[in-house]
């Protein structure tokens, strides 16, 4: 445990109970290690001990009688600042069908959110079109077509062979013709590095004009979340990130490299197979999490 | 710096420490590779090309320590091959390129789909059946995973299959009970055949950080893995973890995953990936 690490760091390195810098560098490098078992990308690990040690520094932790409490608390605070931002409520504007498009990497749990995602609108009020964008993955069309009959949701399937553009802007027009008011759109997983699946997105975005692209991690990633968050940052432009299948024991590291590549919000947290195991996404609960 | 042939001093040697975190081999790992530097070449001059052929030996060589014995079936058996994973890692499909490896190599292959759970995942299953001339065996929705087992390796006795996949659900190491529908789908194929899985092999997505050592550990203490496949190396992701696992462990890593379709296959080459993650 942190805590505990922490207490061996300020054990007195003199042994006449004076501390000195060397205790806080010892503590840092304990930080440091538990981000990195934590999953979070080694730059991203970096900078935030840098930013730690700042604030012992400027707090005069040494001076603490309970240092090693102190920096814990600084860290958390630190950890959780950093994952949390301002909660951006997640909210559709009322009007035209708004579109939200699901993107992200392959398997990361994009088609099961999307129906969480119905039915917590729903559940809010909302008439909800599912849309099935992806015509690669085998069944995908029909593993949302069975998630949204699940759910009484309404699926707009794509024809055998259709182009993932077309869908979409199809499944838009038939909300408009059928006074549904968001659709939901699942497109096929992707690698952040594959040129003509990316650019595929952006015709999609330019079609549809989404009011939210929420981006569909796996909280299991570890250190490459970096290049996956930023990539599709630089591409879409997302507006806030999933995190999924934190039913787990991963730590979730991810989402410190995610919030501090992109400054993105992390909206949601996707924590079961269940179409109701979705909940609003913690900051503070997330970093006690990470910290283990 | 290291490439003008001085010594490996502490900033050379974070600087190869993060390399290889980056590439999430974990900190346990990158420390025992930079212990084993230092003791190689001390403080001594030393240049670039030496520390990356130091280093891609001792990784290559933790991975070799794993390796196993291809696994065949009994004679007039089938050889049967159980995939399991936590969710979306890419066993489905990691299945269909395995049953083209086989039928290419003039088997008869059965697939059995023992995801009863997930919405279609039997449908998928049949797809990658049909594009790799294989046999297919699939349950309802909601229907007993071990009874789709039991009913394919009948199937596969019946029809002198030479081989058997068997598909189970994505789950997450720590749900003890769905944990034990996998002890139980192993106890099945062994109840119809002794030697029944030949090999149970645990997929393991290249994206996944030191969770993945955690899954490893977990599905072999239930299950007994005979190996790895390492998904999606196709992405930047270099799936590092699997040295850690190979420590550990001593499970190897039979094949990598480089794509979606259903050539994207390759057996293990430890050289090769070592080399790999260095970058
Ligand atoms: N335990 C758990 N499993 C999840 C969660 N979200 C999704 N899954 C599972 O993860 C697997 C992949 O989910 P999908 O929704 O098919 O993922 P995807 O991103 O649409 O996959 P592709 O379309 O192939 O890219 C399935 O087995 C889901 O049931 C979660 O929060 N917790
Ligand atoms: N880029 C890439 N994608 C892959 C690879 N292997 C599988 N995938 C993709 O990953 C996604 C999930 O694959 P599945 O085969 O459904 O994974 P699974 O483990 O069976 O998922 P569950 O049964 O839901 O747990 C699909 O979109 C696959 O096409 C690979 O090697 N590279
Ligand atoms: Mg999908
Ligand atoms: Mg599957």
């Amino acid at each position: 445990q942190l805590s505990e690490r922490f207490q061996s760091a300020f054990r007195s390195l003199t042994g006449r109970g004076r501390l000195s810098e060397a205790n806080i560098e010892e503590a840092l490098r304990e930080v440091r290690r538990a981000l990195l078992e934590a999953d979070v990308n080694f730059k991203v690990a970096r900078g935030f001990v840098e930013d730690v040690k700042a604030r012992a520094i400027g707090e005069d932790v040494l001076k603490s009688v309970t240092p090693g409490q102190q920096m814990i608390k600084i860290v958390h605070e630190e950890l959780a600042a950093l994952l949390g931002g301002r909660a951006d409520t997640f909210r559709i504007p009322s009007g035209a069908p708004a579109v939200v498009m699901v993107v992200g990497l392959q398997g990361s749990g994009k088609t099961t959110f999307c129906a969480k995602l119905a039915s917590y609108l729903r559940q809010r009020g909302k008439s909800p079109l599912l849309a099935a964008a992806d015509t690669y993955r085998p069944a995908a069309q029909d593993q949302l077509a069975t998630l949204g009959g699940q759910l009484g949701v309404p699926v707009h399937v794509g024809e055998a062979g259709a182009d993932p553009v077309g869908i979409a802007s199809t499944a838009l027009r038939e909300a408009r013709e059928t006074g549904l008011d968001v659709v939901i759109l699942d497109t096929a997983g992707r690698l952040h590095v594959d040129e003509d699946m990316m650019s595929e997105l952006d015709r999609i975005r330019e079609a549809t004009k989404p009011v939210e692209i929420l981006l569909v991690l796996d909280s299991m990633t570890g250190q490459d979340a970096v290049n996956v968050a930023s990539e599709f940052a630089g591409r879409l432009d997302f507006s806030g990130a999933v995190l999924t299948k934190l039913d787990g024991d991963t730590r979730g590291g991810a989402a410190v490299s995610l919030r501090a590549v992109t400054g993105k919000p992390i909206k949601f947290a996707g924590v079961g197979e269940k179409l109701d195991a979705l909940e609003m996404f913690h900051p503070d609960r997330m970093a006690s999490r990470i910290l283990g | 710096a290291l490439d003008r042939g001085t010594g490996l001093d502490s900033a050379a040697l974070d600087s190869i420490e993060e390399t290889l975190i980056a590439a999430d081999l974990g900190v346990e790992t990158a420390m025992h590779l930079i212990a084993g530097l230092r003791e190689r070449f001390g403080s001594g001059a030393t240049t670039e090309d030496e520390v990356r052929e130091f280093l891609a030996l001792e990784i290559e060589r933790a991975l070799q320590a794993a390796e196993t014995e291809g696994v065949q079936g009994e004679p007039g058996a089938p050889l049967v091959v159980m995939v399991a994973g936590v969710n979306g890692v890419g066993k489905t499909t990691t299945i269909g390129k395995l049953s083209r490896l086989h039928v290419d190599e003039g088997r008869s292959v059965i697939l059995a789909a023992a995801d009863t759970f997930r919405a279609a995942a039997t449908e998928q299953l049949s797809i990658w059946a049909d594009r790799s001339d294989a046999h297919f065996v699939g349950g309802q929705l909601g229907g007993d995973a071990a009874a789709v087992a039991y009913d394919a390796l009948d199937a596969a006795i019946a029809r002198s299959a030479d081989v058997l996949i068997v598909d189970t659900a994505g789950r997450l190491h720590t749900q003890k009970n769905l944990m034990q529908e996998l002890v139980k789908v192993k106890r099945v194929l062994g109840k119809r055949l002794p030697s029944a899985p030949n090999e149970l092999l645990l997929v393991i997505d290249a994206n996944t950080g030191q969770n993945a050592l955690s899954q490893a550990r977990m599905f072999d203490e239930a299950l007994g893995l005979t190996g790895l496949v390492l998904t999606k190396l196709d992405g930047t992701a270099r799936g590092g973890i699997v040295v850690a696992i190979a420590r550990e462990l001593a499970i190897p890593v039979r094949f990598v995953g480089t794509g979606e379709a259903i050539d994207d296959i390759e057996p293990f080459d430890s050289s090769e990936f070592a080399k790999g993650l260095l970058g």
